[in-house]
């Protein structure tokens, strides 16, 4: 499932006043430790003050710590379980902030990378210790209620229950949460363990407590715009997306290594100075697509070929139809398929049929024929538009010169949908959808990938096949798509190597 | 604007629709086919989402579920997909 939606959820429904309510819903997903870390990313804001954040988002964790057996620990690292961003408009994960009103805030179900973090929208008019009535929207509201996500509730339909989804004030100071959520997170948690030898005074030992010490808290500003700094200023959305911004889901350190783990996300916070040689905050190297940059100035000490792959176990780099003949890519190789083939032939580089490519490519990212017969290849932060075999002049240009936002690493897949013959590019957890005519990627666009049901993130590649079907790729095996079901036809993918390499 | 009071009470026009798929009452796929959805489904859609909030589940986008769409709110959906 993907973040915000159910694995296996959970939930309590009750009669009241003869109407069927739903009650607390347990999403599936929960920390399997005791302690949980948090952190505020924005630690300098233009117009919040960082300092009286903090406190208010501690009280929202002590709220739920009160009455379920959990705790929580404050850090000021990108290792936290619960990241807390203040962010606007496109922030990284596909859904989109609206400015004031109507969406708050949202947060995500507890997991690893963006699992358990919590986003507010910081064009909101944010109070934090205002008396009520003032005009605005108590931060600690909302805060207590994104939290609930983190630890694994959902939407409730009970009015009075902090998980109801529409803004209201659930707690004032009482010592008690409302009924239907103490036994959601109870639910999930069990009940706060009593701890002994203590001042029986005291409720009992302090729920939260930080690892920092509070700064001294900047004088408020009056709100302003906030500047991204980009290259380019393209008004797109994305383009203003803070080079520092944890949620830039694109910015990786080229790896050297040929690890395959994905490490949790690294983010160095905007004010706190990097560990040396990492220029970039970001650091998510995909399952399958490590680039290794290595620089070599003489041809002399070009890395030698690197060994061809078997084509009977490997992912694909790369497939697609070109002149209506299959072409498979990785590292490279190429192998070229013909529809009589009964075996898979000796695989060609790439380099030897497409010429033009910069001599230390490792790999392209994907490959598709456009409407105009034009060959795309996209390698990294470039693409080619290759006529046959040559590449049309002025190439390679950036990715942003379709639109695409700086941030993007590369791009994972390009298809022409056979629904509707239009060209969707895909990368990391988002997609959009690109106007061949314009040469530039559509409006309303990046997208979540979820809305490909059943493909999921960082996929390896993505074609139309000459059944007009559609196909996507990831790993050793691929799915075909049901285009009006909008999802994958089975849950496992099917092995590639027989289907598509004939082993 | 659609939200704010024009309309009739069976126009399930873009915002009201968005705001559907949004948070769960209907499914997101539709962006992309842009299929076409039945009245029914619109109305059922409707009557979910009016469920949740504790509304008389009309079907139609009446004086009070116009206002519940214009309530500020959580962006996690209600329904799991």
């Amino acid at each position: 499932s993907n973040d915000f939606l159910a694995s296996n959820s959970l939930s309590g429904r009750y009669r009241n006043g003869g109407r069927r309510q739903r009650r607390f819903v347990i999403q599936g997903q929960k920390w399997d430790h005791h302690t949980v870390t948090w952190s505020l990313v924005n630690q300098s804001m233009t117009d919040l003050d960082a300092g009286q954040v903090r406190r208010v988002l501690h009280e929202a964790l002590d709220l739920w710590a009160q009455n379920a057996n959990i705790s929580f620990r404050e850090v000021y690292s990108s290792q936290a379980d619960i990241q807390v961003l203040f962010a606007r408009q496109f922030h990284g994960d596909g859904y989109r902030f609206d400015g004031p009103g109507k969406i708050l805030a949202h947060a995500f179900y507890p997991g690893s990378g963006i699992g358990g973090d919590a986003h507010f929208d910081e064009e909101e008019t944010w109070l934090l210790n205002e008396p009520l009535g003032t005009d605005g929207t108590r931060l600690f509201d909302v805060a207590v209620h994104e939290f609930g996500h983190s630890l694994g509730l959902g939407h409730s339909s009970v009015k009075e229950a902090i998980m109801f989804p529409w803004h209201h004030v659930s707690y004032r100071g009482k010592d008690s949460i409302p009924e239907d959520d103490r036994h959601g997170i109870q639910g999930i948690y069990g009940p706060k363990k009593k701890t002994y030898g203590h001042n029986p005074e005291r409720h009992t030992t302090p729920t939260t407590t930080t690892t920092t010490t509070t700064t001294p808290p900047p004088p408020r500003r009056p709100p302003t715009h906030r500047y991204y700094p980009s290259k380019n200023q393209t008004g797109h959305p994305w383009q203003g997306l803070h080079p520092n911004n944890p949620y830039n889901p694109y910015k990786t350190t080229p790896t050297s290594t040929t690890t395959t783990e994905i490490p949790r996300r690294r983010v160095y916070y905007p004010d706190k100075p990097r560990p040396v040689g990492t220029d970039h905050p970001q650091h998510i190297p995909t399952p399958t697509k490590v680039h290794h940059h290595h620089h070599h100035n003489h041809p002399a000490t070009r890395p030698p070929l690197p060994t061809r792959p078997n084509p009977c176990d490997t992912s694909y780099d790369a497939i697609t139809l070109i002149r209506n003949e299959l072409f498979i890519f990785k590292d490279r190789y190429l192998w070229r398929i013909f529809e009589n083939d009964l075996h898979h032939r000796p695989p060609a580089l790439i380099s030897d049929m497409f010429y033009g490519l910069p001599r230390d490519f490792e790999r392209i990212d994907s490959v598709y024929e456009n409407k105009h017969h034009k060959i795309v290849f996209f390698v990294g932060k470039q693409y080619y538009v290759f006529n046959s075999r040559h590449p049309e002049p002025g190439y390679p240009k950036p990715l942003t010169a379709l639109g695409l936002p700086e941030s993007i690493e590369r791009i994972d897949a390009a298809l022409v949908w056979s629904y509707n013959n239009r060209t969707y590019l895909y990368s990391g957890r988002l997609y959009w959808r690109f106007d061949e005519d314009a040469n530039h990627v559509e409006l309303d666009y990046p997208r979540d990938m979820s809305m490909w049901k059943g493909v999921g993130y960082n996929i390896d590649s993505a074609f139309q096949y000459r059944d007009g079907k559609t196909y996507f790729f990831k790993g050793k095996g691929y799915w075909r798509f049901n285009d009006l079901r909008m999802s994958v036809d089975q849950a496992d993918p099917h092995p590639s190597a027989p289907h598509w390499m004939k082993c | 604007d659609k939200l704010n009071g024009g309309g009739s009470s069976w126009d399930y026009d873009d915002s009201v629709q968005n705001y559907l798929m949004e948070f769960g009452y209907l499914p997101k796929s539709n962006i992309e086919t842009g299929n076409l959805r039945t009245m029914d489904q619109l109305s059922e859609a409707v009557k979910s989402l009016q469920a949740f909030a504790n509304l008389e589940p009309t079907g139609k986008i009446d004086g009070e579920t116009r206002e519940l769409l214009r309530r500020p709110r959580c962006g996690a959906p209600d329904l799991a997909g």
